[in-house]
């Protein structure tokens, strides 16, 4: 239990660590077993041209669904972390409210397939193509993009839940109420998150490299804002009646 | 904040599920 700096033990911090790792383990949607059993599995020829002859409106509502769902997962996520569910009822708010998608960006990297750039959507892997008929190409290509990214790091499952975590638990976000005290668990969710990527890479540099991520995962949440507004002035009504409520309370 | 997002509310609320 020695110290490692004011306040902080390597004790208390293994307790963050195991807490927060067996959040992701419970609520990461997919087990890592049924990720590599999936591994393989590609939507066919005629699956893709069917997504492709989707129209916008439909294919909106379809990755709508599929967003919100994950994003439950990521509140389920947050709930079974103790320092998280310690912070006050606004800031847990907010802070889902602000990083709830960027921890869905991360947790992708796991059902993506940087060999043939695949990623898992309704039960098979598909490629950038299959999400043609949304009309935001950018915003795909720059999530693939990501998620390739993400996946050159090689990160451990007790990697991606610390980096979640500490991606979710930023001190970033404006109107927090105790702000103080959001920093003082980030820091320790680091700490831990430099302990375990020291044993774990030879790179010395891993974790600034994935810390050099975060503004990626920034502007990749701002272009999905700007692409629902521009989607919500052409079709107000598909948004209003068929997008998950959830989607709406967070993205609108 | 919890007027606006009533349903992230009361997920955080809900017993986990």
């Amino acid at each position: 239990d020695s110290q490692l700096a004011p306040g902080v033990s390597m004790g208390e911090l293994d307790r963050i660590a195991q807490n927060i790792i067996k959040s992701h383990l419970e609520t990461c949607q997919y087990t890592a077993e049924e990720l590599q059993q999936l591994a393989w599995q590609t939507h066919s020829y005629e699956e893709v041209k069917m997504y492709q002859s989707k129209s916008r409106e439909v294919l909106w509502q379809q990755c709508a669904i599929q967003i919100t769902h994950a994003i439950q997962y990521v509140v389920e996520f947050a709930k079974r972390i103790t320092g998280f569910m310690e912070l006050c009822q606004n800031d847990q708010i907010l802070l889902l409210k602000s990083g709830c998608l960027e921890v869905v960006l991360v947790r992708m990297c796991r059902a993506f397939n940087p060999l043939n750039n695949t990623v898992l959507f309704e039960g098979k892997y598909g490629g950038m193509q299959m999400f043609k008929a949304l009309g935001c190409d950018d915003l795909v290509s720059a999530v693939f993009d990501f998620a390739k990214s993400l996946c050159s790091l090689q990160l451990t499952e007790e990697e991606i839940a610390l980096f979640s975590a500490a991606v979710l638990i930023s001190t970033d976000r404006p109107w927090l109420m105790e702000p103080r005290k959001v920093q003082k668990l980030q820091e320790k969710i680091y700490f831990a998150l430099q302990h375990i990527m020291q044993k774990n890479h030879m790179d010395e540099d891993a974790l600034a490299k994935l810390i050099g991520r975060i503004p990626t995962l920034a502007a990749l949440c701002t272009l999905h804002t700007e692409e629902l507004q521009a989607f919500q002035q052409l079709h107000p009504e598909t948004v209003n009646v068929l997008f998950p409520p959830l989607y709406k309370e967070l993205f609108n | 904040l919890k007027e606006k997002h009533k349903i992230l509310h009361r997920l955080l609320q809900n017993s986990t599920s």
